[in-house]
């Protein structure tokens, strides 16, 4: 799994 | 979207309406850490910047909601209500979480540019944002039930996030490091306050620190 920040959270 | 980031969310803004709520009814903000406050308007226009190239129906008119409410709290606790904030007992110092948090985010942001910096920054300061205010029970000792009632719901918030990134991880080939240890961190710092709340409050009785 790619570790990447997460865009569509609050 | 799944259950428990959409409760997560909701919980989040429970708790600024329980915030607003108990300031303009008791016209008084005493028990509530200006110094949180104010941290948490930061981490909203730090991680918030987004909303100038992005748009996105849900997220946007939620960030607009915690920026725009985190300034009217602010904006409630510096006007209208200033006299019954006691600074005396609001001194943590909050200087270290700042500077921590900005030297975590310039270590170790997913990309060496402005915005993912400011947003590292912000992710970071969240996580330890609420203790200015568990110091300030911490030193009275106790607190009003409607503030325990609003502290709780911001624990949940970050809490019920950590289901939800485990669905994630479990459902999408991506993951977020970063949040979910500073989340982890972020929940475990109100592990103390949630037992108190359950055996306390939960159960009838004031909030008083043992």
């Amino acid at each position: 799994k790619e570790a990447v920040k997460l865009h569509d959270e609050l | 979207m799944n259950i428990f980031r959409l409760a997560g969310d909701l919980f989040h803004l429970i708790s600024i309406f329980i915030l607003i709520h108990k300031m303009t009814t008791s016209k008084s903000c005493s028990g509530i850490s200006f110094k949180s406050q104010a941290l948490y308007l930061l981490v909203y226009v730090t991680r918030y910047l987004d909303l100038f190239w992005t748009f996105a129906l849900y997220n946007s008119t939620m960030k607009i909601i915690f920026i725009g409410s985190s300034a009217y709290v602010l904006h409630l606790m510096t006007g209208p209500f200033k006299p019954t904030h006691d600074p005396n007992i609001d001194t943590f110092k909050v200087r270290y979480l700042i500077g921590g948090a900005a030297i975590l985010a310039l270590l170790f942001p997913y990309k060496w540019t402005p915005a993912e910096v400011l947003w590292t920054f912000s992710i970071w300061l969240e996580s330890v944002a609420i203790l200015p205010q568990l110091f300030m029970v911490q030193r009275t000792g106790a607190a009003e039930t409607i503030t325990t009632h609003y502290i709780f719901a911001l624990g949940a918030y970050r809490a019920l996030y950590i289901p939800n990134w485990i669905y994630r991880y479990l459902t999408s080939t991506f993951w977020d490091p970063l949040s979910i240890i500073a989340g982890v961190i972020q929940t475990v710092l109100y592990s103390d306050f949630f037992y108190i709340y359950y055996t306390k409050v939960l159960q009838g009785r004031k909030f008083e620190l043992p």
